[in-house]
C-alpha cells in the first residue's frame, strides 16, 4: 500500500518532467517558478538575504540557458516547480537525513526540491569564511535541472565544495552541459554593433577600443569576443547604459566614421537620435543646432521609415538603410532590391529582406546581416582575393547566430533587477 | 540565538548541532562509497514523502537505511575487490593518486563538504568527467581591442 501510494505521488510530480529532445530528463517548460518555503528558512541569514541569493543563483542559470525563473510566493505550493528550504537532521519530510555539521551540505531532487543543511555555516557571497550559499544553490539548481556531478576543475557541478574564489561563474563546460539538455539561446536581435571609444593611455596616447553590443527589446548584452560569451551579469536594461534612447528598444545603430565625420545615431520608428559619446547620453541639441529626436525624413531625405536596420559602410562612406526587401542609400540609383545589392553566393540561400540587424564587426573585419536566428556574412575583399568568382557584396551561406556568438540569453523580466 | 562574536557573524556556532560522522576507516569509507553510488548506482529518484497515508517513520527509515547500507557493506566486505574497485573509481574521478588503498589523501577528500546527491545514479552514465569540447570559436580574436578581461572579470 505504501509503495502504491508513493508510486502515485511520484507519477503526479513526474508529469512536470519530460524527455527532452536529447532524451534526457528535463523540465518541459521554459519558465519555472521557485519559492523558498516558509517553514524552511535558514537561521543564519536574513530571509531577504536568502531570497536575494537564490534569485541570483537562478539568474545565473538563466544567463546561460533558454530557461527563465520567477520567484512565486503566492501560488499553491504544488504549482511551484522548484521549492527550496533549510533543515537539519530529519527535515522537511525528506527521507535523506542530514548528517550535522560537516560533509553533506545540501541535496536536490529532480522533482524540484532543494534542501540545505542548516547545520552548515552558510554565508553570503564574498564573505571569506563558511560555505557560500550562492555556490551551493547554483550547484543544487543544476541537479534540479537535470545535471549530474561533473568531475572537471572549475565546474560548478563538482560534488565537493571548494572554497569560493573572489568570484565564480559558469564555465564553458557547465554552459554546454545545460544547453545539451535545454538547447542554446536563440532569438532575433534589434541591432548589433561595435561601440568605438577613444581612450588616453597614461602616456597621453590616444588609443581606439571597441566593445560589441547586442540589443533586444529593452535589454542589451556586452559580448566579450575573446571569451566567446557575454559579460557576466548581462543582460542589462537599455536605460542603464544608453541614456536617452527609447527604453523599449531601437531599430538600428549607425556610426558614421570618416575623416570628416564621427557621429553615432540610434534609430527607432520614424525618428533618430544622435549620441553624445563624450557625455554618454543622447544629444538634446548637437553642436550644429539640431534638436533630437529628429525625423528620419529630415535627417536622411528619401529614406523610407520606419527602417528595419542600417549600417555605415566605411568602404564607400555610405549608410545602407534596410526596409522590407529594399536597400536605400543616399545616392542615385537607389533604392534597390536587396538581392541586387547583396546577391546570394548560393542560390536560394538569402534572407530576402526584413533584416533584423546589419553589423560590421571589427573582430572579424566583416559585415553580417542577421535575420531571426540566422546570419549571412557579406563577401569581403579577402574572400574575393581567395575566391575571385565570388560576387561583390555577395552573401555567403547562412549560419546560426547562436553558433557564432554564444550564450546571449534572456532572463525573466523580474530578474533584471535583483 | 546561535552564539557569535564577529560583526559579520562569520564565527556563528550551531546550537545543539552534532558533527557529521567523519570517514575515518575502511568501514566508514565503504559507507561513503555506498551512499554516493560508487559500489552500486543509487536510485536517487525514489522520493519518500512524509504523509499521513504513507507513515514511514523517521526511525524506520533510519533503520532501513542503516540496514541497507550495512547489508551492502557486509556483502562487499566479503568481496574486497568491489571495495577496491569503488575506491579506485572515487580516487580517479577526484583527481587523487589511484592507489586502491584507503590512504590519507582519500580520507581527506571523503571528509570534504560535498553535495548529498549520489555521483552514480541508476540509469545515468556517471560520473561525467569530460564530454564537452572546450571553447572552439571559429575565428582568431588576436586583434580584438576589447578591454574585456578573462574570467577574472567581476559580475
Amino acid at each position: 500500500r505504501r509503495k502504491r501510494h508513493l508510486a502515485g505521488l511520484i507519477s503526479k510530480t513526474r508529469k512536470k518532467r519530460d524527455l527532452s529532445q536529447t532524451d534526457h530528463m528535463a523540465f518541459s517548460k521554459k519558465v519555472l517558478k521557485w519559492r523558498l518555503i516558509g517553514e524552511g528558512y535558514s537561521s543564519q541569514l536574513t530571509i531577504e538575504d536568502q531570497r536575494y541569493i537564490f534569485r541570483l543563483a537562478f539568474r545565473m542559470w538563466s544567463e546561460v540557458s533558454p530557461l527563465e525563473f520567477v520567484e512565486d510566493t503566492h501560488a499553491p505550493l504544488e504549482d511551484v516547480d522548484i521549492r527550496l528550504g533549510f533543515g537539519t537532521g530529519r527535515h522537511l519530510g525528506c527521507n535523506q537525513k542530514f548528517d550535522g555539521t560537516g560533509q553533506e551540505f545540501a541535496h536536490a531532487w529532480f522533482l524540484g526540491d532543494i534542501h540545505f543543511d542548516d547545520d552548515e555555516h552558510f554565508t553570503a557571497p564574498n564573505v571569506g569564511s563558511g560555505i557560500s550559499l550562492l555556490k551551493v544553490a547554483v550547484h543544487e539548481i543544476g541537479h534540479v535541472l537535470g545535471l549530474p556531478h561533473i568531475y572537471r576543475p572549475g565546474s560548478i557541478m563538482q560534488p565537493s565544495y571548494l572554497p569560493q574564489e573572489s568570484s565564480f561563474e559558469m564555465n564553458w563546460m557547465d554552459r554546454k552541459a545545460i544547453q545539451q539538455l535545454y538547447g542554446a539561446c536563440k532569438g532575433r536581435f534589434d541591432t548589433v554593433f561595435d561601440w568605438i571609444r577613444k581612450e588616453k593611455t597614461p602616456y597621453g596616447e590616444v588609443v581606439i577600443r571597441f566593445n560589441t553590443y547586442f540589443m533586444r527589446d529593452g535589454w542589451y548584452w556586452l559580448y566579450e569576443n575573446r571569451n566567446n560569451r557575454t559579460r557576466y551579469g548581462d543582460p542589462v536594461p537599455l536605460q542603464t547604459g544608453w541614456h536617452g534612447i527609447p527604453m523599449d528598444g531601437v531599430d538600428a545603430y549607425v556610426h558614421v566614421w570618416s575623416r570628416k565625420r564621427d557621429a553615432v545615431y540610434f534609430f527607432r520608428g520614424t525618428q533618430f537620435w544622435k549620441y553624445d559619446s563624450e557625455n554618454d547620453q543622447v544629444f538634446r541639441q548637437d553642436p550644429e543646432g539640431h534638436r533630437y529626436p529628429r525625423l528620419i525624413s529630415e535627417g536622411f531625405p528619401g529614406v523610407p521609415s520606419p527602417i528595419d536596420t542600417a549600417f555605415y559602410d566605411r568602404r564607400d562612406s555610405h549608410i545602407y538603410f534596410f526596409k522590407n526587401n529594399l536597400v536605400s542609400v543616399m545616392a542615385s540609383s537607389f533604392p534597390k532590391n536587396i538581392r541586387d545589392v547583396f546577391p546570394p553566393v548560393v542560390n536560394r540561400d538569402h534572407p530576402d529582406g526584413n533584416i533584423d540587424a546589419a553589423y560590421f564587426s571589427y573582430t572579424h573585419n566583416a559585415i553580417f546581416l542577421l535575420k531571426g536566428i540566422r546570419f549571412w556574412q557579406v563577401v569581403g575583399s579577402r574572400d574575393r582575393w581567395q575566391r575571385p568568382f565570388l560576387p561583390r557584396n555577395g552573401l555567403l551561406p547562412h549560419k546560426e547566430v547562436d553558433q557564432h556568438w554564444f550564450d546571449i540569453c534572456n532572463v525573466h523580466p523580474t530578474a533584471l533587477k535583483l | 540565538e546561535k552564539p557569535f562574536h564577529n560583526r559579520d557573524h562569520s564565527d556563528m556556532q550551531s546550537l545543539n548541532s552534532h558533527q557529521a560522522q567523519a570517514v575515518t576507516d575502511k568501514y566508514t569509507a565503504e559507507l561513503f562509497l555506498s551512499r554516493y553510488g560508487f559500489i552500486e548506482p543509487v536510485n536517487w529518484e525514489e522520493v519518500q514523502l512524509e504523509d499521513s497515508d504513507a507513515s514511514f517513520s523517521g526511525d524506520f527509515l533510519d533503520d532501513l537505511q542503516a540496514t541497507i547500507q550495512e547489508g551492502i557493506s557486509v556483502a562487499h566486505l566479503r568481496d574486497n575487490q568491489a571495495f577496491i574497485s569503488a575506491l579506485t573509481e572515487f580516487q580517479r574521478v577526484s583527481g587523487l593518486p589511484v592507489t586502491g588503498v584507503f590512504d590519507e589523501a582519500t580520507k581527506v577528500a571523503m571528509n570534504k563538504p560535498r553535495c548529498g546527491v549520489p555521483d552514480k545514479e541508476m540509469g545515468l552514465t556517471n560520473p561525467v568527467v569530460a564530454t564537452v569540447p572546450e571553447s572552439s570559436g571559429d575565428f582568431d580574436f588576436e586583434n580584438s581591442t576589447s578591454t574585456s578581461n578573462n574570467t577574472t572579470t567581476v559580475r
